[in-house]
């Protein structure tokens, strides 16, 4: 199976959901052997964020990176992340 | 709104301006403003304090530092992250860092869209400093992308609800300066009172509760006032001496220093001398008295005496007419020996009332000069009045006097225009004669009238009983029916009154801690239990 290609968007996108905590920040040296084997739930989990994102942010909820979304992600914040470590503990865990 | 975890364990903090990361292109003491007002928002919506200090050891130290700067979050230069703050806690807890490569505005320009107000975001900050997380509010202040401030900023409700869930709203000062029991203005005159001859020329005078009254300000406001005369006169100084003997009075320990009178070494609270005992004494019976003069020197009435037109006169307490006669009250109770109308905590003070006359225990014990007649704390009451039914303090601070089938309210001393209103119009019934007793009981905090075999639930902001009363009195199990009275005591326990005793009664298990009564006379009166009498309990 070929490896999927991130664009540049997504990868800053996935920067910025990791810094904020909306997706936990994953280990470099192991990235890629994560991915295999569990793409789709990769793509599951950055999808929801983006739609968590989106949702906090006030903007429509569409799970894509869109115009909206990458405005928002430009806007001046804080740097504090939206959703704290642990948070995610006390969470009921969707399917 | 979001609340981390962390919060600080006390509400008076510190802060201070990093003495060694200033803001490069910011002046400090406008700096120094800007945040303390940033602060201030905090502090106007809750009980939290802040104090600056010179120190790197506040709780909130604020920085200004660019780009990576001894911390797990650096900066991104201008643009997109413009701060961040640490959650209460020891070390870098609380402490704000402003990224300082942005182009702060400590006034904001509606013409600026690359400057960021410096107020906004250090609000925002010290939102995290005190323990709040970002908020999905728009319009929140701890919405984490920068809104800029809006002119005569209001902390949003979000926030506020926020920072009073975890320290508390700010502590009302509405009753701060009020004093103790002064009403805020007396009733009109147009207060119907009965007015009757007297049979002597001397007025009496109303005792008053915690009020001055015999101050020469009290007396004449509108005269300069001096604290004595401070004019020099060539005559010596007069002091009034006090009488020589006082009268005698079983509750009052009695000292005589006259030749008539020699100091006793064995002073006993009933000592009553006779003419059996060694000591040269007059025998002094207990009833009647006779009130000595006052003073027993007559100022000297000075010639020219500047100090004549200007004299500082001492205060005697008038006595009542009934002092001054030698026939003795028939009707005055024995504290010792005596059941009770009616019994109420007023202002902390305990106010126990028999017949026309009642007692008032306050923190240091019985107060002089009682019982005394009713009608003298409260001069409204009727003149003939005979007993009271009930009394009990109200949650608005009036005192409501139950008497046949009215009800008299008082604010303070003074009857509250439109009173007395009859029963009915709380809705009583309108059969009902009287009360036996009110109380707000404190397991609950309502207001409850007792008559008979029944009991109602008086809805004090409606002005009505509840409609499915009444009860029946069955329901306060141990205290059976038609009872004298009942009040909550200092302790939060509930007593129930009838005849000469007293039941405590358990507010969990409704009914009474103990089936047999406890003498009245002994726990509330001080009464020696030999005096209690001998009369066995209700049961």
């Amino acid at each position: 199976r070929s490896r999927p290609t991130r664009s540049a968007h997504e990868k800053s996108a996935r920067s910025y959901l990791e810094t904020f905590g909306y997706l936990k920040k994953g280990r470099p040296e192991v990235g890629n052997l994560q991915l295999m084997g569990n793409e789709q739930e990769y793509e599951d989990d950055f999808r929801i964020a983006i739609k968590t994102l989106q949702e906090f942010g006030g903007i429509p909820v569409t799970g894509e990176i869109d115009t909206a979304t990458k405005n928002l992600m430009k806007q001046k914040r804080c740097g504090r992340p939206d959703r704290e470590d642990g948070e995610d503990e006390h969470r009921r865990k969707k399917r | 709104f979001a609340v981390q975890g962390e919060k600080w364990k006390y509400t008076n903090l510190t802060w201070s301006l990093s003495s060694t990361r200033r803001p490069s292109q910011l002046d400090p003491y406008g700096t120094r403003s800007v945040l303390a007002r940033a602060l201030d928002v905090w502090a106007q919506a809750s009980r939290l304090t802040f104090t600056e200090v010179n120190s790197d050891e506040a709780d909130i130290v604020v920085s200004f530092a660019k780009r990576y700067h001894d911390d797990a979050y650096p900066f991104d230069g201008r643009g997109a992250i413009l701060a961040h703050a640490f959650f209460p806690g020891t070390g870098r807890g609380g402490d704000a860092h402003f990224d300082d490569d942005e182009l702060w505005l400590l006034q904001p320009r509606d013409d600026d869209e690359e400057g960021t107000s410096l107020f906004a975001v250090a609000a925002h900050e010290f939102g995290h400093s005190l323990g709040l997380s970002h908020s999905s509010v728009k319009g929140a202040l701890m919405f984490p992308w920068y809104q800029g401030i809006q002119p005569n900023f209001v902390l949003p409700e979000d926030d506020r609800n926020g920072i009073q869930q975890m320290y508390g709203p700010k502590k009302s000062t509405k009753w701060a300066k009020i004093p103790y029991y002064r009403p805020a203005e007396p009733p009109p005159t147009t207060t119907t009172t009965t007015t009757t001859t007297t049979t002597t020329t001397t007025t009496t005078r109303r005792p008053y509760i915690n009020q001055h009254h015999n101050r020469h300000q009290d007396r004449y406001p509108n005269r300069p006032y001096t604290p004595y005369p401070r004019i020099p006169s060539k005559y010596p100084a007069y002091y009034p001496e006090k009488p020589n003997h006082y009268p005698y009075h079983p509750d009052r320990r009695h000292y005589n220093s006259s030749e008539e009178h020699p100091r006793r070494t064995n002073h006993h609270h009933n000592f009553r001398p006779t003419e059996t005992t060694s000591h040269p004494t007059t025998y002094r019976p207990r009833y009647p008295y006779v009130q000595p003069e006052y003073p027993s020197n007559p100022r000297p009435n000075y010639p020219n005496d500047p100090r004549q037109d200007n004299p500082r006169k001492p205060y005697y307490p008038e006595k009542t007419t009934q002092r001054t006669t030698t026939t003795t009250p028939s009707d005055k109770p024995d504290k010792c020996d005596t059941s009770y109308d009616a019994v109420a905590l007023i202002r902390g003070e305990l106010f126990i009332f028999k017949n026309r006359y009642h007692w008032r225990i306050g923190a240091n014990g019985h107060y002089p000069g009682y019982p005394m007649e009713t009608t003298r704390m409260w001069p409204s009451l009727p003149r003939d009045l005979t007993h009271v039914d009930a009394v009990y303090e109200r949650p608005d601070r009036k005192i409501a006097i139950f008497i046949g089938k009215e009800l008299y309210l008082f604010n303070s001393q003074y009857l509250v225009p439109g009173y007395p209103k009859p029963l009915s119009t709380f809705g009583l019934p309108e059969s009902l004669d009287k009360l036996d007793a009110a109380m707000v009981w404190g397991h609950n905090g309502n207001t409850y009238f007792y008559s008979g075999t029944m009991y109602w639930k008086y809805d004090e902001e409606k002005g009505r009983v509840d409609y499915d009363y009444p009860r029946n009195m069955a329901m306060w199990k141990g205290v059976g029916y038609n009872i004298d009275s009942v009040f909550q005591w200092k302790d939060g326990k509930t007593y129930f009154f009838k005849g000469k005793g007293f039941w405590k009664f358990n507010d969990l298990q409704m009914r009474v801690e103990n089936e047999r009564q406890y003498p009245s006379s002994t726990f509330w009166m001080g009464c020696p239990t030999e005096r209690a009498g001998r009369r066995a309990g209700y049961k």
